[in-house]
């Protein structure tokens, strides 16, 4: 089940204008200057996949996440959407993608969809979960965290090794 | 429970030997510290780089331990295949010899998995199959994408 | 003690302002969350990046982080003045631009103080007034020194 | 005060034989493959001026900074010297240049020196807080941890002012 779009709207840096980007299936390489929003678009991913800790999206609070670059109006809120390509089934809904979105509202308020319909975050969690989807496995290494690992305890080693099976 | 757990902790270990074999031509395992008791002791991520004594891995160098982490993290792949994974500057402390060899690797294994991966170094991007470049207009981010073996030059005002 | 720490704070904060510009043609500035009851509130460090809003330094990028950390550091030198400063690739994490800036800051820091970095990365190496190149025989470090301006090829087996 | 000399004896990854630096007084660069030794010479400094947290010189405890490279004879030990450059008497001892040493045995003591005289590490301290030479104030920046300045609690960054007065 591999990622094929991403749409980022009002999210962080990223302006209320829908900012989309089209996924390849290999080695994605996201390049630029220092503060161009990189890590801004690896949070957002994590962000739409359930992601609830302010800390791990480098934030104080979760409605920080809600750009501060546009008009400050009344009723702001950050939206962010990943389109998955599930030919194979993987994700146990019966379409050819599967779209996941997520929307904050300044509140800290979030709701989730699934091909467009709302969801509970617990349903939608369940579901990925059974797709091996997650936003905090082992396969996320944050900006300056890629040596945590070597450096584990024997102790942190082996809970790593049995939370896997 | 513990069949299970040691016929995992094998799978691991197999793949970790064959990919941090292929990364540095050295040598990693894993050691159960004490294999009569395990979910009470703990795990060893043992490494030998080429013509050196072999070592534990919080006790080497801050590229070292990149490395090893990264062998550790695609051999789980053989036992829980996530089906992508988001890379934030992994490659900053590595030095060019290194750095060729990952971007190497990551490119074979992104025929498998998809990876998103944040870099500055040119030897990484010159391996994508897809490009991304952000930069800023006014405090906003913009994303363009570019075809692999276009000349990226990171702009700067 | 407290006139003490204001005329500190007030050389810190002046001598900020200076490096942070120019570095990155932005600013930053430090602030008192209560001017009124200094020793038990916080100092926030400002910084605005050129076309971006003021922002506390927390919750900026990594490369900012690292331009805004070392502005803040050199500009302690103002108060508290230490002989030397030993750095460990402060550079990994900055862009091609960032990278520069910094060389050249630190290049003319060194008439001031003794530094002494370890980097991997081209621009900076070209910068030393002296550079010492280690090596591994046997599992054991050697270092060379060169003469700056001498092509450095880091050796790879 | 500038550092004129470092000298490495059976120091971490340094063997037994002598490796000596003549460092220059302006901007000092050290480069080199991954695992070469570079930051174990930043280490050999911060021992030198009295270091003692095994966490800090990357080590689980002091015995370990004793180079296993070499045989494993009984008497080990690791010997770090450095020689400033005294000319403005900001060191106060009275020569032209001070050496300052420690050596360290396998039972995990540790001997000082100051220009080849045995010295207790509380009077070493006081000379060289004078002189303004520390190996843990904020001239010392670790690998991987420059942007930890950024990221302190407004209330850590006071602390920090008001630890520099
Ligand atoms: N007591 C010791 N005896 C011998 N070698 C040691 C000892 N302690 C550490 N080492 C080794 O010293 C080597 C160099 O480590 P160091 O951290 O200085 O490398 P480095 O040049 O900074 O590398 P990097 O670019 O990856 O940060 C490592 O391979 C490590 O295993
Ligand atoms: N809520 C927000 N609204 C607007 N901008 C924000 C918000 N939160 C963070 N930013 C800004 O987003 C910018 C980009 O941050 P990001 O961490 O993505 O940069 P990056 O490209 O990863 O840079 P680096 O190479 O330094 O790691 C920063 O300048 C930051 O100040
Ligand atoms: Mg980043
Ligand atoms: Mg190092």
């Amino acid at each position: 089940t591999l990622i094929k779009r991403l749409e980022i709207h009002n999210f962080k840096s990223f302006e209320s204008k829908r900012v989309s980007l089209q996924l390849d299936g290999g080695l994605n390489v996201i390049t630029g200057p220092n503060g161009s929003g990189k890590s801004n678009i690896i949070d957002s991913i994590r962000f739409c996949l359930g992601e609830n800790s302010p800390k791990a999206l480098r934030v104080s609070r979760l409605s920080s996440l809600i750009s501060d670059t546009g008009p400050k109006t009344d009723g702001r809120s950050a939206k962010v959407t990943m389109l998955f390509d599930n030919s194979r089934r993987a994700i146990p809904v019966d379409s050819d993608t599967v779209s996941i979105s997520r929307e904050l509202k300044e509140n800290g308020e979030s709701t989730y969809f699934l091909n467009g319909k709302r969801v509970q975050k617990g349903s939608l969690s369940e579901i990925l979960d059974l797709a091996l989807i997650s936003s905090e496995g082992l396969n996320v290494i944050p900006q300056g965290m890629v040596t945590r690992i070597s450096e584990l305890l024997p102790d942190e080693k082996r809970r790593l090794i049995e939370s896997i099976i | 429970k513990r069949r299970v757990f040691i016929n995992s902790f094998e799978k691991v270990d197999k793949e970790l030997r064959t990919i941090f074999n292929k990364l540095t031509g050295g040598s990693a395992w894993l050691e159960i510290e004490d294999p009569n008791d395990i979910f009470s002791s703990g795990i060893f991520l043992m490494t030998q780089f080429p013509d050196k004594a072999p070592r534990e891995s919080t006790s080497t160098s801050g590229g070292e331990k990149t490395i090893t982490a990264l062998a550790f993290i695609l051999s789980i792949q053989s036992v829980y295949p996530s089906p992508f994974y988001l890379f934030d500057e992994i490659d900053a402390h590595l030095d060019a010899v290194n750095l060729e060899r990952l971007a190497e690797l990551l490119k074979e294994r992104s025929k498998r998995s998809q990876i998103i991966l944040v870099t500055l170094r040119p030897p990484m991007i010159a391996r994508a199959s897809a490009i991304y470049g952000t930069y800023n207009e006014d405090s906003i981010s913009k994303v363009v994408r570019y075809k692999p073996g276009v000349e990226i030059v990171v702009r700067s005002s």
